[in-house]
């Protein structure tokens, strides 16, 4: 029911990364065949999946947007793991990103491309996306999707901030391109039980959002999830023993049931 | 000598808004008179310093972007503190940005607006940056700019990948736009000496810029840096006793030094 999925939200380092390489992960680990597309230009879920002895001569989201000619198709490739394909980023989405403002057709591109056939051969497509609310990158992930997470980092000082502003920028995608985008949930990223913090924030947030919404499922600071990917690994490939792995595990669980529901 | 800098780092969340505000809070006590400009739609450094029952009949860098009319000096106002004035951020700069692209003098009117006399008013002139590389905000910060400072995160499993983003984008404003934009430096942040990650990024960084390019003074993770902002107050007026708050105030001291010389 919901298989296309951004993980969205306009705060910077609150997990969207970590969020969508990890679950993907732990998706494969489920069973699940997973596409990842990563619409960032950073490209960090390319640097963490990628194979970087191939990348340069592989054609990315880049070549996707740029070519006439481009198909989704022909910009997926394999990642590092056999469950796992993806559509990379590159560099030059930072400047091919500014020329396709122009053409408003451009910011329907990927769902436009998105057919059916496609799904059929993935159970989830998870995308990555920027930190760019309203841009041309964030409206083309967003409408292609079924459904959206919003990771939310418990020790975050301005977390609650962006809840109002990710509301509204959906509230115009819902009108205009995409009604029936739902929030699958959010989720709570970074928790770290000793601090003052975070007990704040795990009351602040189910009430800014709705306890409905928020996944029961957190993500718990674990240092090894950064290690993990500063290796260009997923958790389960660094150490599936740590805190990480397991709640990635028990949050793709809890995804899974909601998606399918 | 350098009077008007820019804090920017593409990547999300390393604390791009949490210097602005605290090394400006720094400043302010070593007598220094500073105005912030906060460029980021998301607004985190305006909703840390400005009086919220004041905000809504304010002038902000929205009106200094949209209004023909509009001077700079027509859109600072007072923060909570006494030697920190600030342009404040608004929610529409995420659709007023997409608006200004179009026409190319846009992205140098903080430049071409930023005169003399307003220069004189004021010791330093720090603009938070939002994660927006080639953007035009980003664009109008860095033209606008003699110095910049890259906060880097150090347990920040994408550090480095951004490093060589920032240059990339940086060697094109000094090409077209800013020939003499100075890097004044590094600043390591969120430094965690219990950590494996940040034992290895402490060599990383200084490997990736060049050890005469990171600020002495690194910032410690500290959670009363966080508790502050979200309070929306400086480290200096949540707990001046603080780690974090005598690490921005060294901090301070060294970027005085650095940027009179
Ligand atoms: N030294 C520190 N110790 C503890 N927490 C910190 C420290 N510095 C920053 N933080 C917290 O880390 C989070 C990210 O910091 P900040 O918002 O300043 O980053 P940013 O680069 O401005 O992010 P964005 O890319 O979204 O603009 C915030 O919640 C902030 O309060
Ligand atoms: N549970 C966790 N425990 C420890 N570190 C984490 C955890 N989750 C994420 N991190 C680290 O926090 C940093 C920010 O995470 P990440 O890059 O996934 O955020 P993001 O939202 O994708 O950032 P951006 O806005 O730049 O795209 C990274 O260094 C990551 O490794
Ligand atoms: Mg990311
Ligand atoms: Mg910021």
């Amino acid at each position: 029911k919901i298989q296309v999925v951004s993980i969205t939200n306009q705060k910077g380092g609150c997990g969207k990364t970590t969020t969508a390489v990890n679950l993907s992960a732990a998706l494969a680990r489920l069973g699940q065949k997973v596409l990842v597309i990563d619409m960032d230009p950073q490209g960090n879920t390319t640097k963490v999946l990628g194979d970087p002895s191939m990348l340069p001569q592989w054609r990315t989201i880049v070549d996707f947007f740029d070519d006439e000619e481009a198909t989704l198709e022909s910009c997926i490739n394999s990642t590092k793991y056999k469950e796992i394909d993806a559509i990379y980023s590159h560099l030059d989405l930072f400047s091919t990103k500014i020329r396709l403002i122009s053409e408003p057709l451009n910011y329907v591109k990927l769902r436009s491309y998105l057919s059916k056939e496609l799904r059929k051969k993935y159970n989830y497509i998870i995308i990555d996306t920027p930190p760019d609310l309203g841009g041309i990158l964030m409206t083309n992930a967003l409408s292609a999707s079924d459904g959206y997470i919003v990771p939310v980092g418990t020790e975050d000082a301005f977390a609650l901030q962006g809840v109002k502003q990710i509301a509204t920028f959906i509230k115009s995608i819902r009108k205009g391109l995409n009604p029936t985008l739902e929030m699958i949930g959010v989720l709570i990223t970074m928790r770290d039980d000793r601090s003052n913090i975070t007990k704040a924030m795990l009351q602040a947030i189910p009430n800014a959002f709705g306890q409905e919404h928020i996944f029961k499922t957190c993500i718990k600071r674990n240092v090894a999830i950064s290690a993990a990917s500063a290796k260009n690994m997923t958790i389960f490939k660094y150490d599936a023993k740590q805190q990480g792995a397991k709640d990635y595990l028990n949050f793709a669980k809890e995804f899974i049931e909601k998606t399918n529901g």
